[in-house]
């Protein structure tokens, strides 16, 4: 028998139980645990922690309830942008991605920056133009629209506010920078 | 956000993280998911990593990187290193949110600050678990 240990998450906020219906919470395990699997098969068949990981955060990118990939929020701009990141604790190598649209699994593009681009962090048009041409799957404005999503943005896109994924608090960003 | 981290069974660790970022975004904005160190971070000599939460605290406490420190430099076991910097210095920092972590040996830690955190996780041959609040 293999040893493995595999964890993921699908993000953390004020997820309210108000507001969870028994048929949504079933939803969102389905998704947690349709990862999971992915990355555990990967695991208990001699794969490496590094493929596990990546495709166990494609399979959430994938899925329109988490705030990744297909379910990823609006902008201001009513656009969607993304970041990702992946890192071989063997080697320390790492790939970083950030401010990338229409990218189906951002995870995989950090994965290819880490291999292939001789550097490790790459953000906006340019890094788009990298992932072209490494062959990179694009998808058009229409694959991550999700009428939640949108609500979302509706909500707060004529203010200063933005929003965290899991909450109901609105920030205005004062705090923060104290 | 979403994250996963992994030991193989040859022993090394991994970790990796996504995101869409804040609703209503603007300025190129950029939270601690795509920072080594921050949102995500893996070291075969400590743990693997993979935060989620407000970002700009992650990355103001270099979250990952700051737990791994204090089990390489402190002797922390994973554990105290994911209590103290989750459940204390972030919250005093008034940074919510949480993450995902295993160390060389295959210990998982889950802590999160907030109400939340949707996670899932297993070991070995054991069943799966998958919970969303505390």
């Amino acid at each position: 028998m293999k040893k493995f240990s595999f964890a993921i998450h699908g993000g953390a906020g004020t997820i309210l139980p108000s507001l969870m219906t028994a048929e949504k919470e079933a939803t969102y395990k389905l998704g947690l645990s349709t990862a999971l699997s992915i990355g555990t098969a990967i695991l208990q068949n001699g794969g490496s922690s590094l493929d596990a990981v990546e495709a166990a955060v494609a399979s959430l990118e994938d899925f329109p309830l988490f705030n990744a990939g297909k379910g990823a929020v609006f902008t201001n701009k009513g656009t969607h942008e993304m970041d990702a990141s992946i890192m071989d604790g063997k080697t320390l190598e790492a790939g970083a991605v950030s401010g990338v649209s229409k990218i189906r699994n951002p995870i995989k593009l950090a994965r290819i920056i880490k291999e292939k681009s001789g550097h490790v962090f790459l953000c906006g048009s340019e890094a788009e133009v990298f992932a072209k041409t490494q062959g990179v799957l694009f998808e058009t404005d229409d694959y991550f629209y999700t009428e939640e999503r949108y609500q979302q943005w509706q909500d707060v896109k004529h203010t200063d506010t933005y929003q965290m994924d899991h909450s109901d608090k609105l920030e205005t960003g004062e705090k923060k920078f104290g | 956000t979403v994250g996963a981290v992994a030991l193989d069974s040859y022993g090394n660790l991994a970790a990796a993280t996504s995101t869409g970022g804040m609703t209503n975004k603007r300025f190129g904005r950029v939270g601690d998911s795509p920072m080594i160190g921050a949102g995500t971070y893996a070291n075969n000599n400590t743990c693997a990593i993979s935060c989620t939460g407000h970002g700009e605290y992650f990355i103001r406490a270099v979250v990952a990187y700051d737990i791994s420190c204090l089990m390489e430099y402190k002797g922390l076991s994973l554990k105290e290193a994911c209590e103290y910097v989750v459940k204390d210095k972030l919250v005093k920092f008034g940074g919510e949110g949480g993450l995902i972590a295993i160390d060389t040996v295959g210990n998982i830690e889950l802590p999160f600050n907030s109400e939340g955190m949707y996670r899932a996780w297993v070991k070995n041959n054991e069943p799966m678990q998958i919970a969303i609040y505390k």
